[in-house]
């Protein structure tokens, strides 16, 4: 059972998960524009990667403890794990449906974007691969939070804070593994196997862009 | 627009800011 503190943490955590979700505007006007062309879907989906940054900002800024971080710790902490969480969110908006009957129409645009299918067929691999371990809400929030506060992120000086920070949601996030999946022992360590498959995105992301740059 | 920053400036922006809207 989790204790009234982890309770509290875990609400305190879900209310701003639930709270900092891509715009619904941003979804809906991904389906009124017409059928664009590349450079328009290079400027949208642009556009959308900056909104989930900020997003992920502020649900950042309400993780109890980030904000008794050094702030250069913070930076490094957010850039580190920007795009990892950036792909973990885009998994829980295709598996979870969250832009509706849009989901398809985005994977389209996405398709058309531009960028090399050798880095788009991972991502939906990957996408696929997450919605198989049928997550729910507050797992995808949890691991979003330990993704965040990875204590081995480059020019991280506090370590233990941060390693302090990332264990409380661990110990959260195995609990919630085990009420959601008790049939399944072994459901905790596959979704922690996934932050491996996260962490090739966020090598070969500047990569593809570069790529999708020049294409 | 936003987007042309590094996505350091957009981080740092966002710490300091607040785009809750």
């Amino acid at each position: 059972e989790l204790t009234q503190e982890q309770m509290n943490l875990l609400q305190y955590v879900m209310d701003s998960h639930v709270k900092n979700r891509l715009p619904q505007s941003l979804a809906t006007r991904l389906i009124l524009q017409e059928d664009m062309g590349s450079d328009d879907n290079f400027v949208f989906l642009t556009e959308m990667a900056t909104r989930h940054v900020q997003i992920l900002v502020e649900f950042t800024k309400k993780l109890p403890g980030f904000q008794t971080l050094d702030h250069e710790d913070q930076i490094a902490l957010l850039k580190g794990s920007a795009v990892e969480a950036m792909f973990l969110r885009s998994a829980e908006l295709f598996n979870r449906k969250l832009l509706e009957r849009h989901t398809d129409v985005l994977e389209e645009r996405i398709r058309k974007s531009g960028i090399s299918h050798d880095y788009i067929n991972p991502m939906f691999h990957f996408y696929k691969s997450v919605g198989e371990l049928k997550m729910v809400e507050e797992e995808y929030a949890l691991l979003t939070a330990v993704v965040i506060l990875t204590p081995d992120r480059q020019y991280l000086k506090d370590k233990e804070s941060v390693e302090k920070l990332q264990e409380t949601f661990l110990h959260i996030l195995e609990k919630i593994c085990k009420r959601c999946h008790p049939d399944n022992p072994q459901h905790f360590a596959r979704l922690l196997g996934r932050l491996t498959e996260l962490r090739t995105f966020s090598h070969h992301h500047a990569d593809m862009l570069m790529s999708w740059r020049v294409n | 627009p936003a987007s042309n920053l590094g996505l350091e400036d957009i981080i740092r922006k966002a710490l300091m800011g607040n785009f809750d809207d």
